[in-house]
């Protein structure tokens, strides 16, 4: 279930669109302090699902809209999509390829999509249920991440074995 | 449900001390359920010392001691159920030179069942990728992408640039 | 008391600017009383905007911006009321080659009125000290020292060790 | 005010008697993960007076004296001295230097001494009151004060810029 595709438009830092291709193996992202690479991995989380405003690093979630620039104006909405290779089938649906897309809007209202199909969070969740990716799985990591899987209130902890099970 | 759990536990234990001593060249670790009575809602507690020291609790652990315990903990969780991709924002920050050398082996050992994105300033990290993708800011505060670059094939060396390339 | 206070806050503001400037290169920042009616009890605010992004909340900064906007309002503190010596524990990690060059030569600043022990792992913060401890652990779990070198003065040479030193 | 040299015995990795010269200008401490090297940031911390178990990373007191390793039995005391140049007069006493030492035994008790002369932690903390070197003061930074700098919570900041006042 390979992630072939990231495309991201409006996203954060990505105010024009942008598209990441990527293949097997060990992808290296690169660049200066504040150049936007932590800002791939946030549009990863929140493409599969994740509601926490505080884990996009912002106190509302539509700070992840394109808030402009001293030569650009704002956007309007924030848009990102995950193409995955299906050919495993290890997600139940008879197509090869699964393409998982968000988007929300600066007055409110986010759009799921499963093949470019609208559909409910729900469903994107309980088709993600197995494969390991759930929005808050253990599939992006960084410093608060290392702290979680070693914290002391160990109920975070446990979390993740359940994900496993 | 209590069978798949405590199977899971004791696969991930056992995964734990593979991972955590390729990391570490040795030393002690072990995960525990503070509740062994109540597997499915009991908390999970991690103990570890590096070579030659005492087992602790892992709070006195070093900055670089915590994140290695914590990567071995996640990778023992790998080997139970394999993440179809998986994203590491500068968890090589606290270490020295020859852990990253050890982070970079364990990624290499995996990246055949799993694909990583690994977010670095460390040109050790860098070096050591398939892929690179470089991000900037050519027009402030809005990202691009700057290039990908195919380090290739390992066992083939580069070509050396004519200098000044 | 409200007078001196008011008097090292304006201090601090103004150093705040030059500080945040010279590591940034640019851009803008500022520091506020939430309640200027109370400044005995106020919080204090900061915003910070590197060049070209739009003035924001600290949290949306990268982890690189935030290191070194805190840097930033800690000398502007030691402008006000120098520190006899200053401990800095892996503050460079998070920062990028350039910035991690900046951070040193604004060590440089103030070195003259500050001792600093600087702890890290980063080669170039190394090279730029007056002097090295190298610590160990020759007995497992015991540190000991290894030895000091001087690096001294910046405009001496250093002899060439005979090779195999 | 400069420091001038810090002597361990029993702290933390520190088993044996180990002393550090520190001089003018920037000294870098560098070593590999968990050789010992926040240790000594800890240590100067705890002789200024620090009362918090947590600024140690250790849940009770006791945690910094040396808990052995498999080759060494743990010792029943910490001691930790710091001796700084007084020649400017900063610390308002006629000596021209000033060692400021702090003791404490593993069934419990503190001792503090000042040039040699057993004192009280309210003797210590009246000292270094104005001299910005007060346990909580601004003079050990590392990635939780980072945080405290930048934090929401600001009467954190505040302090700060009280203790600048
Ligand atoms: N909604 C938004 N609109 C525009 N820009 C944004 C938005 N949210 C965040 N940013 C910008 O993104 C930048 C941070 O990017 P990011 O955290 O990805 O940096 P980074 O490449 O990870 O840097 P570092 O190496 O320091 O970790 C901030 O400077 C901020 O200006
Ligand atoms: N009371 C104690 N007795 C013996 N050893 C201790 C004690 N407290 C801490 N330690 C040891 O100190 C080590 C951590 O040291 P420290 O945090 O200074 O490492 P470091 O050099 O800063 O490493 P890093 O580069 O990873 O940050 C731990 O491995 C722990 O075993
Ligand atoms: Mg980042
Ligand atoms: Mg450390």
């Amino acid at each position: 279930m390979r992630l072939k595709t990231l495309r991201l438009h409006g996203f954060k830092s990505f105010a024009d669109r942008t598209t990441f291709e990527f293949r097997e193996g060990i992808t290296a992202i690169i660049g200066s302090n504040g150049c936007g690479k932590s800002n791939i991995a946030d549009a990863i989380r929140w493409a599969l699902g994740e509601q926490r405003a505080s884990a996009m690093r912002g106190a509302k979630m539509e700070e992840v809209i394109f808030q402009g620039t001293a030569r650009r104006r704002p956007l309007s909405f924030a848009e990102v999509s995950l193409l995955f290779d299906n050919q495993s089938g290890r997600v139940p649906i008879p197509q090869t390829e699964l393409d998982l897309a968000r988007k929300v809007f600066r007055e409110g209202g986010s759009e799921y999509s499963l093949n470019r199909t609208a559909c409910r969070l729900r469903d994107v969740q309980s088709l993600l249920r197995d494969t390991g990716l759930g929005a808050n799985a253990y599939s992006i990591i960084e410093a608060t991440m290392i702290e979680t899987l070693l914290s002391d209130r160990a109920e975070e902890r446990r979390s993740l074995f359940e994900e496993a099970a | 449900a209590r069978e798949v759990f405590e199977a899971t536990f004791d696969a991930v234990r056992s995964n734990f001390t593979r991972t955590f001593q390729s990391l570490f060249q040795g030393g002690e670790c072990d995960i525990r359920l503070a509740d062994p009575n109540d597997p499915l809602e009991s908390a999970v507690e991690i103990q570890a010392s590096p070579l030659g020291k005492r087992t602790q609790r892992i709070h006195l652990l070093s900055g670089g001691e915590r994140t290695l315990t914590a990567l071995a903990l996640l990778f023992a969780l790998y080997l139970v159920k394999p993440s179809p991709f998986c994203v590491l924002d500068e968890v090589d920050a606290p270490l020295d030179e020859s852990n990253v050398g050890r982070f970079i082996r364990l990624l290499y050992d995996f990246k055949h069942e799993t694909q990583f994105v690994v977010i670095t300033h460390n040109p050790q990290t860098m070096e050591s990728a398939d892929w690179v993708y470089g991000v900037t800011m050519e027009e402030p505060g809005v990202s691009s992408i700057v290039g990908v670059e195919l380090l290739g094939a390992r066992d083939v060396p580069l070509p050396t640039a004519p200098s000044g390339a």
